[in-house]
């Protein structure tokens, strides 16, 4: 474990609890994309699958623990809770996201370290994970207008992956073969998809504006 | 890289 890494587990945790708490607070989930939401779960789903098998450290099972449970339990207050279900815009958030997962399936059949069931699914949530924010920043876009807590929420999420990638270049130069090429540009691109709403947060924060996509 | 550290991120 190292700093980066830490960080970028907390930066983690931290979005997915001002996500949680928001729409437990204020029991609505306007401008978040249950799409988006749908396929963290699955993100979690598909990657935490040795939860059971292969133990690394409390700390670590804790986290799975709790990033399964945080976005599952969002899926579910966006689909069932009474009151939330009727503050989610389902005209508003259609992304196809399940075609974004037959070709994320497709690349790791192809793409993988080891040809093994869990290996694949494993690297099939590493690229279901690079895209799962695409259905949220076209919402973002549809509606133009996201409330602070959205906004916080996607800058955490992005940022997450950012101190990761440091985390990757420490262990790089610090642990002899420490090389995962899958994992280091399945998760620059994820980075790179957070960009733009990077800029246009950096802006709105920094002229003190509402933050504003362009159409 | 052996199994364990290959999948010790989260």
């Amino acid at each position: 474990m190292n700093i980066f890494r830490l960080a970028g587990d907390m930066t983690h945790l931290a979005s997915v609890l001002v996500l949680l708490l928001k729409i437990h607070t204020i029991k609505s989930c306007a401008g978040v994309s249950l799409k988006t939401q749908e396929l963290y779960a699955i993100v979690f789903a598909t990657r935490y699958l040795d939860i059971l098998t292969s133990f690394v450290s409390i700390y670590n099972t804790l986290m799975k623990l709790i990033f399964l449970g945080s976005s599952f339990s969002i899926v579910w207050y966006m689909k069932y809770h009474k009151t939330v279900r009727r503050t989610y815009d389902r005209d508003q958030d259609t992304f196809r996201h399940w075609f974004l997962m037959l070709p994320c399936l497709l690349l790791a059949l192809l793409i993988h370290e080891k040809f093994t069931f869990f290996e694949v699914l494993w690297t099939f949530s590493l690229y279901l994970e690079a895209v799962a924010i695409l259905p949220q920043l076209v919402l973002l876009q549809r509606t133009r207008n996201i409330d602070n807590l959205t906004g916080q929420y996607i800058f955490l999420l992005g940022g997450y992956r950012g101190f990761y990638i440091l985390n990757w270049i420490y262990r790089y130069f610090t642990e002899p073969h420490y090389v995962h090429w899958i994992t280091w540009i399945a998760g620059l691109v994820q980075t790179l998809l957070y960009a733009d709403f990077f800029y246009y947060y950096f802006l709105s924060w920094k002229n003190n504006k509402k933050l504003q996509l362009p159409a | 890289n052996n199994e364990a550290a290959a999948h010790d991120e989260l």
